[in-house]
């Protein structure tokens, strides 16, 4: 058996919101430690990863792992449907592996909704990644910024084009991009340490410098995610997708890998 | 010109 209660509003709610654009089906993994999602967008550009330690929930439970397929968006339009203050279960019992039950209880115990949503197949949207520890150290360069200035270098650039270039070196992170009406140049001088402050550019890891061209679209999507987050940590490498980070409490996060553009 | 890739590029799928 699984089951896992939450408060309406809590953060998985906010990030299955968030990830709606990119994703309708999601390969979602439940172990004693935690919640974790995988999926991949339509275009198959951008891989989510995401982890939820068990102790982030208002209680968890999982006797055995299991894994299943879920209609995000179907699953985001039910718990849409709870009202403030609800608790939000959500189960799976060992006898019925075809669906999930999703449940709302009025603060006062007075109202119970109970909702089945069918589980889906969504094997296909999986893909074999490496543990991150082991990926970690082959990003050239890795920076952490706050969450909303990576939001705004987003927005700002779209308006001239759908691509950004982001360059890392020792003395600068810059996002640019150039297009038919002009061009956008954002840099940040960035701190060098290893325990960033939330409100600063932060160059954690150097190996090199290294320049990746990004679809906005896509980046705009991570940095939606990010914004329920102080601080986003972005990865980049030339052999590598790029990876866009938040943690979760201790020892959780949400990850994406995003496919750069590439010249031919 | 620039092209958009895919993940299958660097990660095998399952």
């Amino acid at each position: 058996m699984f089951e896992l209660t939450m408060a309406k509003g809590s953060i998985l709610q906010g990030v299955l919101e968030a990830i709606l654009d990119l994703v309708n089906v999601a390969n979602v993994d439940c172990s004693s430690k935690g919640f974790s999602l995988q999926a991949l967008d339509t275009e198959h550009v951008v891989f989510l990863s995401l982890f939820f330690p068990s102790e982030v929930f208002r209680s968890y439970r999982c006797d055995e792992d299991c894994s299943m397929g879920i209609a995000i968006a179907d699953m985001v339009d039910l718990l849409r449907a709870s009202n403030d203050g609800d608790i939000i279960t959500i189960k799976v019992t060992d006898q019925n592996f075809e669906d999930i039950t999703i449940t709302f209880e009025s603060p006062d115990k007075t109202k119970t909704t109970d909702m089945d949503l069918q589980l889906v197949d969504a094997r296909s949207h999986r893909l074999k990644i490496s543990e991150w520890h082991d990926m970690e150290s082959e990003y050239q360069a890795i920076f952490c910024m706050p969450s909303a200035q990576f939001m705004l270098n987003c927005k700002s650039l779209s308006v001239i084009d759908d691509d950004v270039v982001i360059r890392v070196n020792e003395e600068v992170i810059s996002f640019s991009t150039k297009g038919k009406s002009g061009c956008v140049n954002i840099s940040h001088v960035p701190n060098k340490t290893d325990n960033p402050e939330k409100a600063s550019v932060t160059l954690t890891h150097m190996r090199g410098p290294v320049s990746l061209t990004l679809n906005l679209r896509y980046m705009k999507s991570c940095a939606k995610v990010s914004t329920l987050f102080d601080q986003v940590k972005i990865g980049l490498s030339t052999k590598l997708p790029l990876m866009v980070e938040c943690k979760i409490a201790e020892k959780g996060y949400i990850r994406y890998f995003v496919a750069p553009k590439i010249t031919e | 010109v620039r092209k958009q890739s895919q993940l299958t590029a660097f990660f095998a799928s399952t």
